[in-house]
């Protein structure tokens, strides 16, 4: 189970975005590389969030809220229909 | 939506609401399954061109193509990367990989918040009339976000960060999730950004009720609305072998049964499965079944499928009985055989008679539309119900409107029941849920927007909040259909909206994001936490003292050690009408005492604010009593009322 990725939603601090970085897409891009080679980004947020969210294992996830600029890394979750 | 516009008083105050271009230059955003774009709903017939603001897309997939929208129907999005993530690629055999609506529910929550004027319109002939959205001058565009599996928040939030770039004004979400802090919650971080950039968000309170601590969208920047009956009704009586008739709700069109009593059973007399009563699916025995009517009980699985599952096994009707958990509310579905919904008061003498006489019979006869059914509005049993469980000091839901048998467009891909094998295909369809109620503020949300496009959607909610009514002309409180009984400001918020008086509130309470960010601290959250909410450094002032009582909200709930205590809350009003004092009148239950300072507040111009404090005082009372009152300003004219709601 530590290896069945689930999606995960990440909030960036972007004030935190290392100088380095000129592009703030570039920085997640960069973030989610250092913890996970084969993850890809399903979404990147601009305006209801700054990150994006992505495929994780739960030890990747974990490896994620560990890094600088980290806010939360949140499971997603289902909403339904009223 | 046919009715619901009179109900309203929209049709017979058509010319207080704007007819000109600031109406039509409203956008209202619908989150949902997406769209039927041939419904007669959406033609634009003297539109006129997209409004220069819209910076949204119609995008293309299976059955939907850029020719799909128009000038009314002006966006169309679908998002799916989230869902396909989790569960593999859609199916196109089951569901469109675009914007089109396969299962009903989008569609009718979109046209009846700014559907266009259709007339003629019915469900086999039920609710005939002239339907329309709440706002029909109002544009259209619709995010795909619920699949057959569900809506999923990354979806969500990337439908609710497309609908913001597109520039819409209003955003209709008729869906929910669990209860988490809003820090977790996808819709409510979404929401604080569209607050920011000036869009109200309606949501729909869930269908939990009537249980208390059940709302769904509880966040302060949200509308959270809850649901209330018509003044009409699809009656459809059960005659019994007695001589005695009930009466019960259908939307049944179709052959009718012999004219003769047919054979009377219980389901759970007629089956083998331990939850036999419940007619699921392949549980009745259909050589005990066949050419009779059976009673099955509500609950579990849907009501329609009841049906079709009593028909599957040779039944010729079926008395669908209401159970606690419902009581008295009748909800209509347009059942596949002839099928009749009646209250839990009514099934017990049914019952009482089917497992008294030997040879009980039985035939329902239906009566078609009524309307000027009184008491109404009332309650949705379903509605869900405060107090707010994540903040208990705000009071949710925030008001109610119609969400129960509401006819509105539908998908051509599905029938009404929504059951694979309803081959039957509809327009319009009449279903229930705060679903429903939710779209119907988001269209009167849209048409105060045309009218004071400089109002926040703080100052629209207030405007909406304060001017429903929470009594009926005869001067008793609307009823909660749960408990015959008066509702109570957990049920219904500030009351049932009244567009008409909102158009004119006299006096709002507004808000902004900063607001919302003191509110914030005085939940006590960190400020990575309301960087994850809020996308900033927000630093709470050290020593400050932040009070969730200050922030400017309609309404009013408190909530006490048992022991009792005195409460104190500041509110500020801006002017939004012309000059004038307003005075305050204060009414409550014996275990509250309300005093407000000062008493009168003069208004010499446009947007002045003058702040009042309130002072609430409170004995000992049991854990989880409730007590409730009302603070009203008025200038004789217009009363600006507020809800209080206490809670030990």
């Amino acid at each position: 189970t530590a290896e069945k990725k689930e999606t995960y939603i990440v909030h960036m601090a972007k004030s935190e975005m290392p100088g380095e970085f000129v592009d703030h897409t570039r920085w997640y891009d960069a973030s989610l590389k250092s913890v996970s080679g084969e993850a890809e980004m399903l979404y990147t947020y601009t305006n209801v969030v700054h990150g994006f969210s992505t495929r994780l294992t739960p030890d990747e996830a974990r490896s994620m809220e560990a890094r600088p600029g980290i806010l939360s890394v949140l499971p997603e979750s289902r909403y339904d229909l009223h | 939506t046919t009715r619901t516009p009179s109900f309203l008083g929209l049709d017979q105050n058509a010319a207080m609401f704007p007819e000109s271009d600031s109406a039509r230059d409203v956008i209202v955003g619908v989150l949902d399954t997406g769209v039927w774009p041939e419904s007669p709903s959406f033609d634009d017939t003297g539109f006129s061109a997209v409004p220069s603001s819209w910076r949204g897309e119609c995008e293309i997939g299976t059955n939907f193509t850029k020719s799909n929208c128009n000038k009314k129907l002006i966006g169309a999005r679908f998002f799916a990367r989230g869902y396909e993530a989790t569960l593999g690629p859609i199916d196109e055999t089951k569901e469109s990989r675009s914007p089109r609506d396969d299962d009903g529910h989008g569609t009718h929550t979109s046209t009846t918040a700014a559907g266009s004027v259709v007339s003629g319109a019915s469900l086999f002939g039920y609710a005939p009339g002239t339907a329309r959205g709440m706002a029909p001058q109002a544009r259209i565009a619709a995010y795909k976000v619920c699949w057959i599996g569900g809506c999923f928040s990354s979806d969500i939030l990337a439908a609710l960060d497309k609908a913001i770039d597109d520039n819409v004004n209003v955003l209709s979400l008729s869906l929910g999730g669990g209860m988490s802090d809003f820090f977790r919650d996808s819709v409510a971080i979404a929401a604080f950004a569209a607050m920011e950039k000036g869009i109200l968000v309606s949501c729909s309170a869930g269908n939990a009720g009537p249980t208390s601590y059940s709302l769904s969208n509880v966040a302060p920047w949200i509308t959270t609305v809850g649901a209330g009956t018509l003044d009409r009704d699809f009656p459809a009586f059960v005659s019994l072998g007695n001589g005695k008739n009930f009466s019960g709700v259908s939307l049944f069109k179709g052959g009718a049964l012999p004219e003769k009593l047919l054979p009377f059973v219980y389901a759970g007399n007629v089956s083998n499965a331990s939850d036999g009563n419940l007619c699921m699916t392949g549980s009745l025995i259909p050589e005990k079944v066949r050419g009779k009517i059976v009673l099955c009980d509500r609950g579990v699985n849907p009501r329609v499928q009841k049906g079709s599952v009593v028909k599957d096994a040779g039944g010729l009707g079926m008395v669908l009985a209401n159970t606690a958990a419902n009581g008295d509310e009748l909800v209509a579905d347009a059942h596949l055989l002839p099928a009749t919904t009646v209250g839990e008061t009514t099934a017990k003498e049914i019952k009482d008679y089917l497992f008294s006489d030997p040879n009980p019979t039985a035939t329902v006869l239906f009566e078609g539309t009524k309307v000027g059914i009184e008491p109404s509005p009332v309650v949705a049993a379903f509605s869900s119900r405060g107090p707010n469980s994540i903040t208990p000091q705000i009071l949710k839901p925030d008001l109610i409107a119609p969400g129960v048998n509401i006819l509105a467009g539908w998908s051509g891909a599905v029938g009404p029941t929504g059951l694979a094998e309803d081959a039957r295909r509809v327009g319009f369809n009449i279903i229930s849920g705060t679903s429903m109620s939710c779209p119907h503020v988001s269209g009167l949300a849209a048409l105060l927007k045309a009218a004071h496009p400089e109002w926040s959607p703080a100052a629209i909610r207030s405007a909406l909040m304060t001017t429903a009514y929470t009594a009926y002309k005869n001067g008793k409180v609307i009823q909660d259909v749960s408990t015959g009984k008066p509702s109570t400001a957990f049920d219904h918020g500030a009351g049932h909206v009244d567009p008409v008086s909102a158009l004119n509130p006299g006096l709002v309470y507004d808000l902004d994001a900063e607001d919302y960010l003191n509110f914030l601290c005085a939940l006590n959250y960190t400020a990575s936490q309301i960087n994850s909410l809020a996308r900033r450094n927000f630093s709470c002032v050290a020593g400050k003292s932040y009070s969730v009582n200050d922030l400017n909200y309609p309404s009013f709930a408190i909530s006490l050690e048992a022991r009792g205590g005195v409460v104190k809350h500041t509110r500020t009003l801006t002017n939004v009408g012309p000059p004038g004092t307003y005075k305050v009148s204060v009414a409550s239950d014996d275990s509250v005492k309300i005093a407000v300072e000062p008493q009168s507040l003069t208004f010499g111009q446009s947007n002045e604010k003058k702040s009042y404090s309130v002072t609430f005082t409170a004995g000992a009372m049991p854990a989880n009593a409730n007590g409730f009152g009302r603070i009203e300003w008025s200038d004789g004219k217009r009363v600006v009322g507020s809800p209080v709601a206490v809670s030990w």
